[in-house]
């Protein structure tokens, strides 16, 4: 369960602050399925790179499953990204020198399982997002949307309690798109909690509540029956 | 105008070889409005590559405005890029060390101007695309919106001929996409030539005429009153 109070960041640029979160409240219960949306610059890979412990606030508190995120060492923080959260980065974030098949595997590392499970379990990823043909291709031998659905595979292959998917459809057509839909449902079925940012309206729809993010603060927060 | 005939792009990994253009046949008249569409790894981006000189087909030709573009020199194909062809990259490609004026600045360099009519005329563009508070930024100090907005204002600058756009809305929010999307309007009045690639179909159909690629060849070229 992830619980967020009075959240701020701000950053520094020589003597301009940008307050890109203005004081954020948030629950969010196990195995929801939400959207968080709003205008561009507004905080939302901000605040989604908090809640994925890849940055820390300038003040306010983040609780995830009881535990006060501030207070933990650094190992503790990376233990939870890497078997807990699954994170997919508005641009990317692939190793430019690995292959798909390799940058996949990446989280699989410290698993402790097989050089050859863990390429089984990325192959098997990838296979899930349509890319089993481009398995030993590089990102630069990539399209942009194969590039998107590395990402995703990757965010995907550990299992993680908690997805959080940042603009996971921007460079896919609808059909592709519908298909990633389809997985993130699939996954929020099986009881993971699915936390999307997108500017599609009718994907933020399909899911059971979306949070509005203007200029650094929550201005609306609806739910509804998917 | 642009004249394609039996486009043909090729790709070798190993033993595999990726067609991605396989004999593509187009023709653009100048002051057109389109839109490119299709599925993710069809071809689209290949096809822009080529369109924008930044790539050589395998096979086939490419006339521009009368100049079959093989036979031109490496230097004029740089005089080429840099005057008569405004480019957005799927990826962006901004210099990472470089403030976003400095960035819409870059294709200025060999125009004669001073460096304070560059500073001038990026800044004027890049409030185009309302990105007037962030001119300093770098940008890992921004969204990935306004990166976006950047690489659209950098290839607005020059005042191109020839705009080329891969997925530019794809990381924008409706209303700050609305806004780009009648700022390429206003070009197509002004007379320059637009060709969007975009996973958009309300954007493609706002255009005059929509171009879909499927497995690297023409599956349709559909022109409608806009
Ligand atoms: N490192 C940084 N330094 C300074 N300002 C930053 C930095 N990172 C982000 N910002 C600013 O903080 C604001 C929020 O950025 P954020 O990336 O969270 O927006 P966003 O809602 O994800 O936008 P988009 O929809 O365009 O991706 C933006 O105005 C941005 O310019
Ligand atoms: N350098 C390369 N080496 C090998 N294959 C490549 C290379 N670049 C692209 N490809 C392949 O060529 C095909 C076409 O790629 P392209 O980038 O043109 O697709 P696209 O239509 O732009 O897709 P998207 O909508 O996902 O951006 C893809 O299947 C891709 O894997
Ligand atoms: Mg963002
Ligand atoms: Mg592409």
């Amino acid at each position: 369960v992830i619980d967020v109070r009075d959240l701020r960041r701000s950053f520094q640029l020589g003597d301009e602050r940008v307050d890109a979160l203005r004081g954020v409240n948030l629950r969010i219960a196990p195995g929801e399925y939400l959207a968080i949306v709003g205008p561009s610059g507004s905080g939302k890979s901000t605040l989604m790179n908090i809640l994925g412990c890849l940055d820390t606030p300038t003040s306010g508190e983040y609780v995830l499953d009881g535990e006060p995120v501030q207070d933990l060492s650094d190992d503790a923080l990376a233990e939870i990204r890497n078997r807990k959260i699954g994170f997919v980065f508005q641009s990317f974030n692939l190793l430019a020198r690995a292959t798909a098949v390799d940058n996949v595997a990446l989280p699989l590392l410290y698993s402790g399982r097989s050089r050859s499970e863990r390429r089984e379990a990325a192959l098997r990823a990838l296979h899930r997002v349509g890319l089993g043909a481009r398995t030993e291709h590089r990102p630069d031998q990539l399209s942009g949307g194969q590039r998107q659905r590395v990402a995703i595979a990757r965010a995907l292959v550990n299992q993680p309690v908690l997805l959080l998917a940042d603009e996971p459809t921007g460079n896919l057509d609808q059909r592709t798109g519908a298909e990633i839909v389809a997985l993130f449902e699939e996954l929020h079925r099986e009881g993971v909690t699915v936390v999307l940012v997108t500017h599609d309206h009718k994907l933020a729809e399909r899911t059971g509540r979306q949070i509005e993010i203007v200029d650094g603060n929550i201005a609306a927060d609806r739910r509804q029956a998917a």
